[in-house]
């Protein structure tokens, strides 16, 4: 299994959400981020001010992802949230050795 | 005797002053400490934990379980030791280091009464609270090496952590006995030889939570001062990890000065509990020594 | 040594931590999040009105912790945040390779 | 490639994200989170009842990182977080297996 980490831009969450959902991806955990970059005091459009600040608010989602289910879930959200302008985002895939669904008890897969 | 039984007392509640002075100025320089109170020398609370005035910290607390779990046995019971870091762990105190912490955990949820030898448990939480098992072997030097050594492998199992445990309780044993502080020197002298590393000539000033640092200062404190108060403001104004130096500071000079020694408004500020609890156990360690 | 994550209802979050307590641990770190999952919106009253979210808050706990320890650990948040209804959460297994303890350099598990 | 989590002192934040800057990091995510450890809450008047806020905040930066940087990361994340007080904070390294920069679809080291 992987912990797939999105950092996106917020506008594009439902976006990546509903897209996720169609694929049959349900479960998320998403929080607030700031976000620092490599393009410094360039600036970004939220809530329809331009920015030129040094941190730019993301979001950040996680999603506890079953192997055979990884390249479908990136590309997904690739495609959901990139606008080609600066500052889309990245993915990171963590290992993840082990899930718990409370609940159940269930593990590994079922948890997911 | 009369005479034991009332340095004993005193070196119990002078470790208790030294912790509740010291805790106030815990984690400060001495400089800051310096632009701060001064000479820093009440019993005022505060601090990283906002204590109340008098009140002490792990250094008696941990003390007080060791001393208990003598009385409680009639006799030596490292298992009872344990118990009782574990209950008092669990009873949310108000600081707990993090090695003594990780002995504890370890004893909890394994039942192990000793931690693997670790480089990184050279700090003072062993010393800090030997006291009871001293009161508890004087004057045998072998029972004292084996009770303080293996109450100290709870949570700190290194050969600096030994050695200072084993020679601030011979110490201990000394000034007991009413020793000469030229005599106590002599002893210290031999560490230090055995030990370069606990040499404070030159002093450094470093007053750490790392054992050497710690010894340095409360001996070189202790021996520049001429009276239990000059010897414990020296140390607890050093600064650094103020709470424990001042505890084992206390617990030396109140048994090298005895209760006269004491200042009656630091007797006073202490927290009334505790002083009642070290008046009522110390008696009984005695009572209970093999 | 691992790094636990557990998502869970905000209600339960002291009691988790005194159980967690309980056994010797007290390095927690706790972000609030949104989770979106099995259980769906609820309405929520907002300066008097009455919306639908399809999200609910949650908390996310962070706990590194010593392989050894791992187990009785996860036990003990599944124990006591469990409810039995839907939205009890998850928790993640997270390799961790290093942990250092910033105030004194500490490494592996003395740093945890 | 890893990704370096630092729980750190909010004050500190500036500070290490200049440092980070200085060794040619740039991308950064920061949460704010609230810590439990050691270093204790504040006591908080509320409604007349004096009572014991058990949290101190702390800010995570989460970055990412190609191997080879990571001692780097480490020691300049030490170095400019540490005041030597009681709740200076941790540094967690977990093994990050891809991140994928969103705008261009780069993968690995290149993302990052
Ligand atoms: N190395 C990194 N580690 C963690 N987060 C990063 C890293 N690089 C970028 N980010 C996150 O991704 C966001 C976008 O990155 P940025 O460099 O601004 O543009 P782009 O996504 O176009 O490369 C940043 O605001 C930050 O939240
Ligand atoms: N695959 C997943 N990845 C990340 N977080 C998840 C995942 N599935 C669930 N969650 C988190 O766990 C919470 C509870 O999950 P949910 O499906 O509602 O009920 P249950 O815990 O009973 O399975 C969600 O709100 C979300 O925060
Ligand atoms: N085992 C742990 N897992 C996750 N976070 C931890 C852990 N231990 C400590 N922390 C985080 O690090 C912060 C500082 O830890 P603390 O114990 O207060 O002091 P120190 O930094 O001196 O070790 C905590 O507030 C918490 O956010
Ligand atoms: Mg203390
Ligand atoms: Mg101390």
């Amino acid at each position: 299994m992987k912990l797939v980490e999105a950092i996106i831009k917020p506008f594009k969450m439902d976006e990546v959400k509903d897209a996720l959902n169609e694929i049959g991806i349900e479960g998320i955990t998403v929080s607030e981020v700031k976000g620092f970059g490599r393009q410094k005091g360039h600036t970004e459009l939220y809530r329809g001010a331009e920015y030129v600040v040094d941190f730019i608010p993301k979001i950040k989602m996680e999603i506890a992802v079953p192997d055979e289910l990884v390249n479908k879930v990136v590309e997904t959200i690739e495609n959901t949230a990139k606008t080609g302008r600066i500052g889309d985002g990245k993915i990171f895939i963590i290992p993840l050795e082990e899930a718990v669904r409370i609940r159940t008890g269930e593990k590994g897969t079922d948890a997911i | 005797n009369d005479e034991i039984l009332s340095r004993a007392r005193a070196s119990f509640i002078g470790m208790a002053i030294g912790d509740a002075l010291g805790a106030t100025v815990e984690f400060l320089t001495a400089t800051e400490i310096q632009h701060k109170f001064g000479t820093f020398k009440e019993i005022v609370g505060g601090g990283w934990l906002r204590l109340k005035p008098g009140q002490v910290t792990d250094d008696t607390q941990m003390a007080l379980c060791i001393a208990r779990a003598i009385t409680t046995a009639g006799g030596w019971s490292l298992e009872g030791i344990a118990q009782n870091f574990a209950a008092w762990l669990q009873s949310r105190p108000v600081d707990c280091g993090d090695t003594c912490r990780k002995g504890i955990r370890a004893y909890m949820l394994h039942g192990h009464l000793e931690v693997p030898p670790s480089k990184w448990d050279a700090g003072n939480g062993a010393a800090m609270r030997l006291l009871p098992a001293a009161l508890y072997a004087f004057p045998d030097k072998e029972l004292l090496s084996k009770y303080v050594v293996e109450q100290a492998h709870l949570t700190h199992n290194s050969p600096l952590s030994d050695a200072a445990c084993i020679n601030l309780g011979e110490l201990l044993h000394l000034a007991l006995s009413g020793a000469s502080k030229n005599r106590l020197r002599r002893r210290v002298d031999n560490l230090t030889e055995e030990f370069p590393a606990f040499s404070f000539t030159p002093y450094h000033g470093l007053a750490s939570g790392y054992v050497v640092d710690t010894l340095q200062t409360v001996f070189h404190w202790f021996f520049k001062g001429r009276s239990f108060e000059e010897c414990l403001v020296g140390t607890v104004n050093q600064g650094g990890d103020a709470d424990t130096t001042g505890a084992i500071c206390g617990m030396l000079a109140g048994a090298y000065y005895g209760m006269e020694g004491i200042p009656a408004r630091w007797i006073k500020k202490l927290d009334q509990k505790v002083l009642a609890e070290l008046e009522q156990v110390t008696p009984l360690l005695l009572k209970a020594r093999p």
